[in-house]
């Protein structure tokens, strides 16, 4: 038995719309520590991986581990029929070819329930190894979010440059070019208005903008953004979402053949 | 030419 309930639904609707165009399909691990979800895109150059703990629900039981398929689109159809304000809970038998989602307005006067479809997904998970990188940067996750937007409309691929005179977005493409600089900046009074650049050695490397894009699908659901670089290896960008857990997304730099 | 490698070129299979 599985049993997962959050008073903040919310929450999951923004996560599916987060991922579902990044990742059709995939599986929601479930075990007595939590949810998780590791996923590619069809084109493997990028990860999405998502921690919810069990102490992050206001209710959570999972008497066996079970992986459980889920395609994002049907799973987004469902919850939009959520209110914002709702209650929801996940529920599936041991074995289930099904999870049952259901649904309670705040004052209790409305509760429905949807079956989720399951599918068989056969998925090979990645060790993400823990590792110190050369640059760290903590933004709020609206200016990433406008960043990779509006450079979107100039070019197709991004060099970020960490320096320590800031990291710094260049693009070109028909139109011309574009730079954008971001500097350390503290004085915000809000920790969430911060930029914090934490530089280890200057690192300066190249991605395709349409996936950085992507990932800023998950702006609302956390007011910063973290992004992590090191020379030749993927971009590691990081949501908190509250006390729930994390929804980091990996995408491989572009490199010279 | 201008490539992109897969993720599995960076992480590990469990």
């Amino acid at each position: 038995m599985f049993e997962a309930r959050i008073t903040q639904g919310s929450v999951l609707k923004k996560l599916v719309e987060a991922l579902k165009e990044l990742v059709t399909e995939g599986n929601f691990d479930v075990s007595s520590t939590g949810l998780t979800l590791q996923a590619m895109d069809s084109s493997h150059v990028c990860l999405v991986s998502l921690t919810l703990r069990d102490d992050g629900f206001d209710h959570y039981r999972c008497d066996r581990n079970m992986a459980m398929g889920i395609h994002f689109g049907n799973l987004s159809k469902i919850l939009k029929c959520a209110g914002n304000e709702d209650t929801i809970t996940l529920k599936a038998e041991d074995n289930a070819d099904t999870l049952t989602l259901m649904f309670e307005s705040a004052n209790q006067d409305r509760i429905s329930d949807f079956d989720l479809k399951l599918m068989s997904i056969e998925s090979e998970h990645l060790g993400i190894p823990d590792q110190d990188y050369s640059a760290e940067i903590k933004m709020p996750s609206a200016e990433y979010q406008r960043i990779v937007r509006d450079l979107t409309s100039i070019g197709d691929t991004v060099l970020i440059s960490a320096t320590k005179e800031g990291i710094k977005f260049s693009t070109s493409g028909d139109v011309g070019t574009a730079n954008i600089t971001l500097r350390h900046n503290t004085t915000p009074e809000k920790p969430e208005e911060q930029t914090i650049i934490d530089l280890k050695e200057p690192v300066a490397l190249t991605f395709a903008l349409r996936y950085l894009n992507n990932f800023s699908k998950a702006t609302p659901l956390a007011p910063q953004v973290k992004l992590s670089l090191t020379k030749d290896l993927p971009i590691f960008v990081e949501y908190q979402v509250g006390d729930l857990g994390n929804v980091r997304f990996f995408l491989a730099p572009k490199i010279d053949d | 030419a201008v490539g992109q490698k897969s993720m599995t070129s960076f992480f590990a299979k469990k």
